[in-house]
């Protein structure tokens, strides 16, 4: 883990008095390399670490007695802030439905999350309808429809039409049954098909979401980066969702998104169960990443 | 600068990174550098494309295991169980593969034997209708291992050629859905001694580090005998699986290139490594 690895480069060093800016140097390699094999993008990895490395010069930990635990302390607080911020709670429509729109990459959660959320949005006295605008995948209807079922949620779609058409009347039905929030689940898809990424900005055009939820898969690697980008730049997405966290993936892709799109990380996936939601804790997120 | 009989230490910082960026992985990426110095031919050492392409064939030459990616056995019914983490394309690439079999004059019986997540069994029955195949399943919620062990009854009964398995998404860490695994595993070679004769490990291209993980555990539950690497449609390289490779000893058997039933592809060391400096 992080703490005595680094614990092991200073201990080299410490052998010769404080340390140098080299020796800090090389104290900055090692913290690269624990981000990189924790997945976090190499770019946003060496971004990272120049301005530790920074950070660490300006508060003269070569003059400390403890420069490997004043250092993994500047690294942890840096990561924290980085991929922390406010954790703000999703926007309310002053006018219901309000509309919330969840996108991303193949298989990444998203139609699971739809149901996450959809189950804590009835048990906070809310009434959400799902929109299952996703006609591609086979069976991702049945899916929606299994999963609303399963929270005792409304689910709305139509395999005879086009997704836009599905959320368009899917608007109105909402509004008809009384639904004070709309939760539109749609097809992965990849950043890079550029009419599936058009049809995106169709909907988001038509439904005006009061949140779009990029839904990342928490086990991603360097190409994590690669879709946020794209994603935000075409659809421009409100907050991100890591799935799948209960797994031991480092979750370095949290760093990595959050770095390159500035967009609050809004809630984490712990389980296939439909309660398996939480609030994301960047503090728990760093020491993850960290190791 | 003694740079002639040295590789220039800025292309070799470039490919460093050009690996990293492919989810390669650092030790690999290290071990592949280092075996770089030592092959390069001093002569080359200032040549990029020299060095690019000695880069190249270490790569194929790490991934070069590969078995035929035709099941050539002599067992009837082959029996393949397809295993991995949840959402990486399983249920998708067996329709594909269904496909491929039948294509190639064989007979396939699929079975559902994931039970728990919703619609799971509807999507392999759309799949099945696809490749025009039949298909075993049951009930949400019924046993995987009963429902495995008739499909592979059914393959049995009917001369089929092939039986593929489909299994529920499960993270290596539940020790308990592990379990399960290797509960159908044990239901399969019951019903027919020595299957599954092929279980197929599918890897995202997009994971990063967690899928040599993925690998070494779900290798230690049931034994591996192949890799379909999948989404390679999209800028994620998948370059995990040169790690997976040479610690599991196990050959990328195919890769999955989009969501439609005729988008599977043998994988072919070659142009894999082309594609992951494209
Ligand atoms: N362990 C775990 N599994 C999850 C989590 N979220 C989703 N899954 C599983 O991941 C798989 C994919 O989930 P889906 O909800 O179908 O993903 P999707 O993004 O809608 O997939 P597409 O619609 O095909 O793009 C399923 O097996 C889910 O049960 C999570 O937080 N933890
Ligand atoms: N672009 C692309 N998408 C793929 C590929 N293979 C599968 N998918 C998509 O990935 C998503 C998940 O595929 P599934 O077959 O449901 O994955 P799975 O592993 O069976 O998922 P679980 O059973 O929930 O664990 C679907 O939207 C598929 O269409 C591929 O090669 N390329
Ligand atoms: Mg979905
Ligand atoms: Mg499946």
């Amino acid at each position: 883990e992080i703490t005595e690895k680094f614990e092991d480069v200073f201990r080299k060093l410490k052998g010769q008095g404080k340390i140098s800016e080299k020796h800090l140097a090389d104290g900055m390699r090692e913290i690269r390399r624990v981000l990189l094999e924790a997945d976090v993008n190499y770019k946003v990895a060496k971004q990272f670490v120049a301005d530790v490395q920074e950070k660490a010069l300006g508060a003269d930990v070569v003059k400390s007695i403890t420069p490997a635990q004043q250092i993994i302390k500047i690294v942890h607080d840096e990561l924290v802030l980085l991929i922390g911020g406010s954790s703000s709670p999703l926007k309310t429509a002053n006018i219901p439905p309000t509309v919330i729109m969840v996108v991303g990459l193949q298989g990444s959660g998203k139609t699971t999350f739809c149901g996450k959320l959809a189950n804590q949005l009835k048990a906070q006295g809310k009434k959400p309808l799902l929109i299952g605008a996703d006609l591609q995948r086979p069976a991702a209807v049945e899916q929606l429809k299994t999963v609303g079922r399963q929270i005792g949620v409304d689910s709305y779609s139509d395999l005879s039409t086009t997704p836009l058409s599905v959320c368009k009347a899917g608007f109105s039905l909402a509004r008809q049954k009384g639904c004070d929030v709309i939760v539109l689940d749609t097809a992965g898809r990849l950043h890079v098909d550029e009419a599936l990424m058009q049809e995106l900005q169709q909907i988001k055009g038509e439904l005006k979401p009061h949140e779009t939820l990029f839904v990342a898969d928490g086990m991603t690697g360097q190409d994590a980066v690669n879709a946020a980008t794209v994603f935000l730049e075409k659809i421009d997405f409100s907050g991100i969702v890591l799935t799948k966290m209960d797994g031991d993936a480092r979750g370095g892709a949290a760093l990595s998104i959050k770095a390159v799109t500035n967009r609050p990380i809004k809630y984490i996936g712990t389980g296939e169960k439909l309660d398996a939601l939480e609030i994301f804790h960047p503090d728990r997120v760093a020491s993850r990443i960290l190791g | 600068v003694s740079g002639k009989t040295r590789i220039d230490e800025e292309t070799l910082e470039e490919i460093e990174e050009r690996l990293i960026a492919a989810d390669v992985g650092v030790n690999t990426t290290l071990d592949i550098i280092s075996a770089l110095r030592e092959n390069l031919q001093l002569r080359d050492r200032n040549d990029s494309q020299a060095v690019l392409n000695c880069l190249k064939s270490e790569l194929i030459e790490r991934l070069q295991m590969n078995g035929s990616a035709d099941t050539a056995s002599n067992q009837k019914p082959y029996i393949i169980m397809v295993v991995g983490v949840n959402g990486v394309g399983k249920t998708t690439s067996i329709g594909k593969l269904a496909n491929h079999f039948v294509q190639d004059g064989k007979r396939v019986v699929l079975g559902a034997a994931d039970t728990f997540r919703a619609a799971a069994s509807e999507q392999l029955e759309i799949w099945a209708s696809r490749a025009n195949v039949e298909i075993v399943r049951n009930k949400p919620g019924a046993d995987p291992a009963s429902v495995a062990f008739d499909a592979v009854a059914a393959a049995e009964s009917r001369s089929a050629d092939i039986a593929i398995i489909d299994t529920a998404g499960r993270l290596h860490t539940k020790s308990n859905l592990m379990e399960e695994l290797k509960k159908i595993q044990r239901a399969i070679d019951r019903k027919m001694p020595g299957a599954p004769h092929e279980v197929l490990l599918v890897i995202d291209a997009t994971t990063g580090q967690n899928g040599l993980t993925q690998a070494k555990v779900f290798n230690d539950a049931v034994k591996i005998g192949g890799i379909v690497l999948t989404k390679l449609d999209g800028t994620a390289k998948g370059g995990i699986v040169v790690a997976i490779q040479e610690q599991l000893r196990v050959p990328i058997r195919f890769i999955g290139v989009g969501e439609q039933m005729d988008d599977l592809q043998p994988f072919v060391p070659e142009e894999y490594v082309e594609a992951l400096f494209s």
